[in-house]
């Protein structure tokens, strides 16, 4: 049952359905759940829906976690914010201001085949599982096959890559859906957060070039903000920046696709570490990694109830 | 065993380049050998002392290593024995299946 579910440690696929059902059925002022898709091998994309009940046109946020199926800490982490919402609602006046004004879309896992292979057969797996026609390879990586500068600098055309960004955009089922379901709520989306790991970092539009964006200067301050946040909880510096410059070049992004889908707030997390475990972060480290998150997503939540 | 035990004896090098020269010699290396890139994600992302982690089949570790001594090129290694690493990561999951 929910109460005994353990936040820290990885739970596989299965065990992570199971508890999204469990939320559902045993919070339903709070909790909503929703499928946006199937995935290539036709698994549910499902989708929690954080939020007090009220007008249907509330602002929304949006958060992914698992677009790379090696990335475990980052499904564990949206696991932990669903807990941590629910459970602080009755006695955190900031979290229930945010679920009142705000809902919150939880996707755990992006990637359910790639997640559900890394835990069965390659532990180091990143794309998609979906089949190319012409090569032996398998896989798209999903965080190169959005609609914005597809499959230019940053990205790979050759299928066996672990960049590669598909025969077309939006080839795979998972990005499709997902795009599909923001397009239709843009005008309440406000933010968009893609959880990912490692390099301990904040990344905001753009990826795909060395520019700046309009509102660059209510995203940064959004972003110093949510960082400072982070490093209060146990003195861990994350960097942030535009993606491109703090980490590197890349096309066909979700951050990019979002903001250019008139998401104004696009952030993408680099969690933990900076690579003394690598994607091997110990189930130790994954209450101290969520909880400083946790303080940052609330720190940008809450900046969107405020002007800019 | 988790995963078959497939992972014993890979390791993870820690690589940084020093120079235009190392980068050059590095991306060649790293082209002809397959490693699986943790950062950055592929070998064309590699750059003057940004550091490369890459995931190194058992097979491959000595070779590489002689490699990165013939070119000077600094590394270090992160993880000696990835299935060691990926046994205490989740460690807790087969002493629970247990239970």
């Amino acid at each position: 049952s929910e109460s005994q579910y353990d936040y820290e440690v990885y739970h596989s696929l299965e065990e992570i359905q199971s508890w999204m059902f469990e939320m559902n059925r045993t919070h339903p002022y709070l909790v909503d759940m929703f499928s946006v898709g199937k995935s290539y091998e036709g698994r549910p994309l499902y989708v929690l829906q954080l939020g007090k009940r009220s007008r249907p046109q509330k602002k929304a946020v949006w958060i992914d976690c698992g677009v790379h199926a090696r990335e475990w800490i980052g499904p564990a982490f949206c696991q932990w914010f669903v807990k941590e919402a629910i459970n602080s609602y009755l006695y955190d006046s900031a979290m229930r201001r945010l679920l009142n004004q705000l809902n919150f879309y939880i996707m755990p896992v992006f990637n359910v085949d790639g997640y559900h292979f890394s835990w069965t057969t390659d532990r180091f797996w990143r794309k998609t599982r979906s089949k190319n026609h012409k090569f032996h390879c398998r896989g798209v990586d999903a965080n190169r096959n959005w609609k914005v500068k597809w499959c230019e600098e940053g990205a790979s055309s050759h299928p066996c890559d672990d960049t590669y960004c598909g025969p077309y955009p939006e080839s795979e089922p998972e990005v499709k859906a997902v795009a599909k379901f923001l397009r239709k709520h843009k005008k309440r989306v406000k933010a968009y957060i893609s959880i990912h790991a490692y390099a301990q970092m904040l990344l905001y539009p753009y990826s795909y070039k060395y520019a700046t964006i309009p509102n660059f200067n209510c995203v940064e301050s959004a972003a110093h903000n949510a960082v400072t946040a982070l490093y209060s909880a146990y003195g861990v510096k994350y960097r942030y920046g535009p993606a491109s410059t703090t980490l590197y070049v890349s096309s066909g992004s979700s951050i990019d696709w979002a903001y250019r889908n008139g998401i104004r707030y696009a952030f993408a997390f680099e969690l933990r570490d900076t690579g003394h475990f690598g994607f091997l972060l110990p189930e130790s480290l994954i209450s101290p990694t969520c909880t400083e998150t946790m303080r940052a997503v609330k720190a940008i939540a809450t900046g969107l109830l405020k002007k800019c | 065993s988790l995963y078959s035990n497939r992972y014993t004896g890979d390791q993870v090098f820690r690589i940084t380049p020093g120079n235009d020269e190392e980068v050059h010699a590095l991306r060649k290396m790293l082209t002809r050998m397959k490693v699986d890139f943790w950062q950055p994600n592929s070998v064309s992302l590699i750059c003057q002392n940004a550091t490369v982690d890459v995931h190194v089949k058992r097979n491959d570790t000595r070779g590489l290593r002689a490699h990165l001594k013939q070119e000077n090129i600094h590394y270090g290694v992160l993880i000696s024995n990835l299935q060691k690493e990926i046994e205490k990561q989740t460690g807790s999951h087969s002493s629970r299946k247990r239970r």
